[in-house]
């Protein structure tokens, strides 16, 4: 699974995730990539999620618009959202995976509870930055 | 104007040091900055964040070392099916696409259903057929076919004592420089 989310100069977020799914999947399976709310969401009036991981439970929490409405209704801070629902609701239920995500204001955060995530983040008037392991 | 950004990944498993090649980890990491850098060309330019996000996607798609796209994983009936969705935060308009098999960048195709169909969600041949319609580039499923795949499915399918499928009939005889640095992250059906 594969995703960028990004926030533009007119300060409008989105996001965007793409997947093959998982190694000898039953034909027809479906996980989180494909759903909006789960795999992918994006708000103005929060922020733009693309997940990977174990699907299944990406759905069962609609993770991405979890994400949106912390930080829209809760005023949480970007990362302490997707930290909350990665390190403590997805672990919680005995998923694995990784979240990114960006908010209108640029706050850029990652999250993942597994042992890696091929990641990178780049914004204006900062240095790129690429990640592998924890 | 708002400072633009962006973030991208490739996926999340079990990618531990001990298990990529220095040629593999710098393979990853020149690829995920080449995905950011693409992204950031758009948004410099003051493109949207839509446009930035379809071409650095595309990359990803394209590159056999991600499970998206060329490289993908297989089905225990040996198809390649492709997910994929957008969404725009200003709008809240999105699209998604699921099961495509025959086209080569699914999250144009994602893309194309949020901007082109009173829809949000196609599946399966309709998608295919709907991204075909818009013009947007189809492949033989072979095109996504990588060697390095196809044997994680057979070791898969053996583990789990299933049967295995007949070995597509075009599937490209051998393996590429490039798919052969693939890691295979452990994601299993």
């Amino acid at each position: 699974t594969v995703g960028v989310v990004a926030l533009d100069a007119d300060g409008v977020v989105a996001a965007g995730t793409s997947t093959g799914g998982v190694t000898a999947k039953r034909w027809g399976r479906v996980g989180d990539s494909p759903i909006i709310g789960a795999g992918t969401y994006a708000t103005n009036a929060a922020c733009a999620v693309s997940c990977t991981g174990a699907g299944e439970y990406f759905i069962r929490l609609s993770v991405a618009r979890t994400i949106c409405a912390l930080v829209e209704l809760k005023g949480l801070s970007l990362q302490a959202a997707v930290d909350q629902l990665v390190q403590r609701d997805l672990t919680k239920l005995g998923g694995e995976g990784g979240v990114i995500a960006v908010a209108p204001d640029g706050q850029m955060a990652w999250s993942f509870n597994t042992s890696g995530m091929y990641r990178a983040r780049i914004a204006d008037g900062e240095a790129m930055v690429v990640g592998i392991y924890k | 104007m708002a400072k633009w950004a962006l973030v991208a990944h490739g996926g999340a498993g079990v990618i531990e040091r001990a298990h990529l090649r220095p040629e593999q980890d710098a393979a990853y990491r020149e690829v995920m900055g080449r995905v950011a850098q693409a992204g950031a060309a758009v948004l410099k330019a003051g493109g949207a964040a839509l446009d930035a996000i379809e071409a650095a996607i595309q990359i990803l798609e394209d590159d056999p070392l991600f499970n998206a796209g060329r490289g993908a994983v297989f089905t225990a009936q040996g198809d390649i099916e492709l997910d994929a969705s957008i969404m725009d935060g200003g709008t809240l308009a999105a699209g998604a696409v699921a099961g495509v098999t025959r086209t080569r960048h699914p999250i144009s195709a994602a893309r194309a259903v949020m901007e082109h169909s009173p829809h949000v969600f196609l599946g399966g041949e309709g998608a295919d057929a709907f991204a075909r319609s818009q013009g947007l580039e189809a492949v033989e499923p072979s095109f996504f076919f990588t060697e390095r795949r196809w044997k994680s499915l057979v070791r898969e399918l053996e583990r789990q004592g299933l049967p295995i499928p007949r070995r597509p009939a075009v599937a490209p005889a051998k393996e590429d420089a490039r798919t052969a640095l693939a890691h295979d992250e452990g994601k299993r059906g």
